[in-house]
């Protein structure tokens, strides 16, 4: 501060920890949402006997530059925003999206009037990742 | 995912066709290719909505015959015993299904006819059409699912014997019933308490669905006797009067991407998340079969 006293950030020692939060987590960051549907709303219900309600659930929120660990995000999503930032914003920032999901079991009952139970895999996000 | 460089259009692979290609295509069915047309019950409306948007209500468009109502409550009981209330899978050791079809006779096949000299068989003939088993799905057992008419008065333990016969029919299509197999069963039940009795026809089966039968027409003759068959018994005319003409079950193994896998979920929470699983590695066989080939696999993918 002494040298080049224009240079200096002009906060105070106290507001440090909120200057350096603005690079480190966003505001909103890249998080899991609660979604439920029930398969009424679709109108779907006369053939999708089970279950009633069913919480597929969403990612949504930015994602920090400095990713790293925290999401499990390789390498790659770093130099993604790299790029953004200082050759070509044209290419997009990392996105918030699943990485991880759990299955659903369906009771269905199909045209010809016979009753099916499936397991389908990959219904509901259970973790977010950036990428 | 296609690389910017390689244009793959939708059209030659079979799969989804853009919306505003489809518009003369109302049902979604014919968008995906003919094998996963009847697999995965879910898909179908799920591309009907994203395509218009959901305003008109795909379902209501496919005309649905209703299911027996008690299958219906058959169904839901095993639902129940197989998935959690939010409809996650259960994971239960023993449950390597990860389908189960319920099917029901074709009404026109469901006389009953009685052999009157013995006064107590009771004799059905069922067609069951199988149309909605996919190529994907392995069979792992399948079972007879009679129920009972509880109006019926009937008495307390009792004994049974089923006889399948399965009706091949010749190149003029003319029936020449065989006795393919056949199968007793004995069961000592309080007919009040049980409303479901199972007969495992897994072995009478096995050879219709894996040459992807898609009729199976059989003649089952029961004939029960009241009592301890150890003590005397006398012929149970009037169970045969509450047998219901039975359903046929399928446990089956789905070998699709769509479908859920217990052993390859185990596999994947182990590695970082988000990474396509390679599903090249050799199915266990989902009948437990211990063929030398499996255990290899199985060694290789433990290893890996």
């Amino acid at each position: 501060r002494d040298e080049n006293p224009k240079e200096a950030p002009a906060t105070t020692p106290y507001n440090l920890s909120e200057y350096f939060k603005q690079f480190l987590f966003p505001q909103n960051e890249c998080e899991l949402h609660n979604f439920r549907l029930s398969f009424s709303q679709l109108k779907w219900d006369k053939w999708i006997i089970a279950p009633h309600r069913y919480s597929p659930q969403y990612c949504k929120g930015d994602c920090p530059r400095a990713v790293g660990h925290r999401y499990g995000s390789p390498v790659h999503t770093m130099v993604q925003n790299i790029i953004y930032e200082k050759l070509d914003s044209s290419v997009p920032k990392p996105s918030c999206v699943p990485a991880e999901y759990s299955p659903l079991s369906v009771l269905t009952i199909e045209p010809d009037g016979s009753i099916v139970y499936k397991e389908y895999e990959d219904m509901i996000a259970t973790r977010c990742t950036c990428r | 995912p296609h690389s910017r460089g390689r244009t793959v259009s939708a059209r030659t692979s079979g799969l989804l066709v853009a919306p505003e290609d489809a518009t003369s295509e109302l049902n979604p069915l014919l968008w995906l290719p003919k094998g996963a047309r009847h697999g995965y019950a879910l898909l179908p409306p799920l591309l009907k909505v994203l395509s218009d948007r959901g305003q008109q209500n795909w379902e209501s468009e496919v005309p649905r015959l209703q299911p027996d109502s008690r299958a219906l409550r058959y169904m839901k009981r095993l639902y129940k015993m197989s998935a959690t209330k939010e409809g996650i899978p259960k994971d239960n050791k023993s449950h390597l299904y990860n389908t189960v079809r319920l099917f029901t006779p074709c009404s026109e096949c469901k006389h009953c006819h009685r052999d009157l000299m013995k006064g107590d068989v009771h004799s059905v003939d069922l067609l069951f059409n199988l149309d909605r088993v996919t190529a994907l799905e392995h069979l792992l057992k399948s079972v007879l699912l009679y129920s009972f008419d509880t109006s019926v008065p009937v008495s307390s333990s009792m004994t049974c014997m089923c006889h399948l016969f399965a009706k091949e029919h010749d190149s003029s299509g003319q029936v020449c019933p065989s006795v393919s197999h056949s199968v007793a069963f004995s069961l000592h039940f309080e007919v009040r308490k049980r409303k479901w009795v199972e007969i495992d026809v897994t072995s009478f089966l096995q050879p219709l669905i894996a040459a992807h039968r898609r009729n199976v027409h059989m003649a089952v003759n029961v004939t029960c006797l009241v009592g301890d068959p150890q003590q005397n018994t006398d012929l149970a005319n009037p169970v045969t009067m509450a047998l219901v003409p039975p359903s046929l079950l399928l446990y089956l193994n789905d070998t699709s991407e769509q479908a859920y896998h217990r052993w390859n979920s185990l596999r994947h929470r182990r590695k970082s998340p988000g990474r396509l699983r390679p599903r090249t590695s050799p199915l266990v066989d989902p009948t437990g079969d211990k063929g030398n080939e499996n255990s290899q696999g199985q060694r290789a993918s433990r290893r890996r």
